[in-house]
């Protein structure tokens, strides 16, 4: 699975 | 970032403003689910562990910090300072019956088995229904002060303009995830039937009366 990008919303 | 997530946060932070000034100008909770609120706190430390792992911008720093100490400092004005206004008679919903299939679905259903990512992915499942004890309180009480329909319309609002953000990210920046998607989309079905009373009463002066 592609790496998590980080959660960028609140 | 574009403008519908920028209104979606400021229409969250309107609300939680609206919220705190309420209870501290009234000095009063009436109206107010604490549970939803405890809730909201719930969902806030859980989804914002990522302070202190990842650094996105000054923006959503300070956002994330905004929003944890408003929660919290709402669960505190409404079960210590103002605890008497507390209205315990009715804010009974059971938030077991939330915080248990939450945590069993972010289990369940993640992007990666990994301590905040199943937090990060429970805290957006709980946020779907994290309203459910405040609707609940309003059904019960069959009315709601024009200030705390003006809290709702606000919120409900900040995740329908996500929804819009979403969109837009989708095709613009061809990005998109699911489960706060999806979230989104339950959470923002909860307030259909309020927002069709907020815009048909409350715009027109009448107070927030749910029929009986």
């Amino acid at each position: 699975a592609a790496p998590v990008e980080d959660h960028d919303e609140l | 970032m574009n403008i519908f997530r920028l209104l979606g946060d400021l229409s969250h932070l309107l609300a939680i403003i609206i919220l705190l000034l309420k209870i501290w100008k009234t000095r009063s909770c009436a109206g107010i689910s604490g549970k939803s609120q405890i809730l909201f706190a719930i969902v806030y430390t859980t989804r914002y562990l990522d302070l202190l792992t990842t650094y996105i911008s000054a923006y959503n720093t300070v956002m994330k910090l905004v929003f944890i100490v408003a929660s919290y400092a709402t669960v505190y004005l409404m079960y210590v300072k103002f605890k008497a206004t507390y209205d315990h008679n009715h804010d009974t919903f059971r938030i077991e019956f939330l915080l248990v299939p939450a945590l069993i679905l972010a289990l369940l259903i993640n992007h990666e088995f990994t301590v905040l990512e199943v937090l990060w992915t429970f805290s957006i499942y709980l946020e779907s229904v994290a309203i459910l004890p405040q609707l609940f309180l309003v059904s019960k009480t069959g009315e709601a002060e024009s200030i705390t329909s003006h809290y709702l319309f606000a919120l409900g609002s900040y995740r329908a303009l996500y929804l819009l953000n979403w969109v837009y990210r989708y095709f613009v920046e061809d990005h998109y995830e699911l489960i706060a998607i999806v979230a989104g989309v339950v959470q923002t079905i909860l307030y259909c039937d309020f927002f069709y009373l907020y815009i048909t009463k409350v715009l027109k002066g009448k107070k927030l009366q749910l029929p009986a």
